[in-house]
């Protein structure tokens, strides 16, 4: 019995190893192993298997489906800390809608970022996508309201608003998301059915901290998960899922139009071993 | 952070001169901790951990505080050590133009980099030309022109290919006497072979005085990947972290210093083109230790 107890600790570092360094972060890895421990597998070679099956639990079973109103226009938001992808990912998502011959418009509320809105309107060409857009410096929620009016007058399926990258700490800057909500509320009640949180897979231990703040102030609907082309195996969702209940929707592998795959948690979990 | 949690352990060991073994291992579990929770690499952290064991055994006895204190004091006093020496020089040709080629993942601060680094050595007397040849990102060219223009700054983005447009570049800077070209390239996965042949083939050709890694500070474990890369396949003479006024511990930065041992020259501190500083390795020593 001494010798299988050397063994699995041997194969729990291993373990250990493997998901610290796919960013499970350390509450979680901890948290696992434990579950492990306390299960007191008799062979080794159950362990593997069982922490897959704990760490897919640990996931939301949940419809990962984007939220789409019956009452149109249907408005997605999309937000997230600088350069993580939500330009691209939200003409991403534009395209698919445009497949399914839905009329998509787009909104420019990054009116801070050098060439954001010339960004935004060479995607819109791309997709066949109408752009509404004020001057850089104007209110990001006069072009949100602007462009949900416009959706409304022009028979609009999707309204998808584009925003500038902020730091969740920054507290001025996040306020101004809570504006650009209130105002599009005021509009359309529903107003939007879709916050969606976009994460860099890249990112470490910090995308629990964007995640539930950006949750606090806008309530995150649901989060797009970039670059996982790379090396990064994004496992910071596993603790955001568990913790703060935000299923991950979306997943971006790469940098075009067509780089916008489902979230699978089997899949998902497999990846974080290969 | 740190110092608090070895106040508690360590109270009850005041008043003795020398740590036990076995006082430096728990206090080093917890320095583990710190450590990786500040995302610094696991294989990265236990490199660290296990050098800084012999010199915190070796000197707790020598100091005259208590033991909890002198261990931290040795880790702040190591990876301060670790993540320096101080070095933000850039390295100026004697025969101009001087090329910097900035490199990194996509969405990093590249761009925004290019033109802080613009700024801050216009600040010092030269004249940098700023060179945009992101030929694939929508609106990239325009992105830099628009930062460019902020700081009175010229662009140039002209040819058909990033090497194509730094040979125009260059002939430009020397015909206008722009003595510093700032080359701002397109993001890529460090495992994208044909995109990183792209850049060994502008390095091999313009042989440029810098090359600086762009890179997130919020980057996690993948952090040792991507420097290892880009040093291993590319060659980088130094690093730039930026995005360091979030709340992101920062880790990175031990991480990419480890395993390339070039220098971290400078650092993103926000979006406005004024937010560029030095690193300073011992603020970031005491940000990852919490
Ligand atoms: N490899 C890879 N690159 C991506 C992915 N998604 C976005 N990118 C790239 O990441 C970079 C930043 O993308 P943007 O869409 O501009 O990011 P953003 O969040 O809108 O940036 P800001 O508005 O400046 O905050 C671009 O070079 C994109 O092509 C992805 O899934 N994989
Ligand atoms: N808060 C903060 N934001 C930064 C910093 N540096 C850059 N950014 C922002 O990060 C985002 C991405 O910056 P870019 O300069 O476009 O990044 P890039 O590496 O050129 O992106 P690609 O060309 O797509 O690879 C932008 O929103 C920048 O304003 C920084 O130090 N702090
Ligand atoms: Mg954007
Ligand atoms: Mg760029």
């Amino acid at each position: 019995l001494k010798f299988r107890g050397k063994i699995n600790s041997e194969v729990l570092e291993e373990l250990e190893a493997i998901l610290i360094q796919a960013d499970l972060g350390m509450k979680t890895t901890a948290k696992v192993l434990e579950k492990i421990r306390e299960e007191r597998l008799k062979e080794p070679a159950d362990i593997k298997p069982f922490l897959k099956r704990e760490l897919v639990s640990l996931l939301l079973d949940c419809p990962r489906s984007i939220n789409l109103s019956a009452s149109s226009p249907s408005v997605i938001l999309v937000v997230g800390v600088n350069g993580v992808g939500k330009t691209t990912s939200l003409a991403k998502l534009a395209s698919r809608f445009r497949e399914e011959n839905k009329k998509v418009l787009l909104a420019a509320s990054d009116t801070f970022r050098a060439g954001s809105i010339e960004q935004l309107d060479i995607w819109g060409k791309r997709i066949g996508a109408e752009i509404i857009k004020h001057q850089y410096g104007s209110d990001p929620a006069a072009v949100a309201y602007d462009a949900l009016s416009a959706a409304q007058a022009r028979g609009i399926d999707i309204l998808l608003i584009d925003t500038a990258g902020r730091l969740h700490t920054k507290k001025n800057l996040v306020e101004e998301l809570r504006k650009i909500k209130r105002v599009i509320g005021k509009k359309k009640k529903e107003a939007p059915e879709e916050t969606l949180l976009v994460l860099d897979a890249t990112v470490g231990q910090n995308a629990l901290s964007q995640a539930k703040l950006f949750k606090e102030a806008l309530k995150v609907t649901g989060i797009i998960l970039t670059k996982l082309d790379g090396t990064a195996k994004g496992g910071m969702v596993i603790a955001i899922e568990n913790e703060l209940n935000i299923p991950v929707k979306l997943i971006g592998t790469g940098e075009t139009l067509g780089d916008l795959v489902e979230f699978d948690r089997g899949e998902f979990v497999e990846a974080l071993f290969s | 952070g740190i110092s608090v949690k070895f106040g508690t352990i360590f109270k009850k060991l005041r008043g003795r001169g020398k740590l036990s073994e076995k006082n430096i291992e728990e206090s080093l579990k917890e320095i583990r901790l710190a450590l990786l929770e500040a995302d610094v690499n696991y294989k990265v952290v236990k490199k660290f951990i296990h050098e800084v064991k012999e010199r915190a055994i070796g000197e707790a006895v020598l100091r005259n505080i208590t033991p909890g204190q002198q261990v931290v004091k040795v880790i702040h006093e190591e990876l301060t050590r670790v993540m320096g020496p101080e070095n933000n020089k850039i390295n100026i040709s004697s025969r101009p133009p001087t090329i910097i080629v900035l490199v990194g993942l996509q969405g990093s601060g590249k761009t925004t980099t290019c033109a802080k680094l613009g700024g801050y050595l216009k600040e010092k007397g030269y004249h940098p030309l700023l060179v945009a040849t992101d030929i694939q990102r929508p609106a990239a060219r325009k992105q830099l022109e628009i930062l460019g223009k902020e700081l009175g700054l010229p662009v140039f983005g002209d040819g058909r290919d990033p090497l194509d447009i730094c040979r125009g570049a260059k002939d430009l800077a020397i015909s206008e006497g722009r003595e510093v070209l700032l080359v701002d390239t397109a993001g890529r996965l460090h495992i994208d072979e044909k995109l990183m042949k792209e850049l060994k083939q502008l390095k091999k050709v313009f042989q440029p005085e810098e090359v600086l890694l762009v890179a997130d500070a919020m980057t996690g474990q993948d952090a040792v990947n991507i420097a290892q890369a880009f040093e291993g396949t590319l060659g980088i003479s130094g690093v730039v972290l930026t995005k360091l006024d979030g709340d992101a511990r920062g880790g990175a930065a031990l991480s990419i210093k480890a395993v390339t041992n070039k220098p971290i020259k400078f650092i993103g501190v926000g979006e406005k083109l004024d937010a560029f500083q030095p690193f300073c390795p011992d603020r970031i020593a005491s940000r990852i230790l919490g």
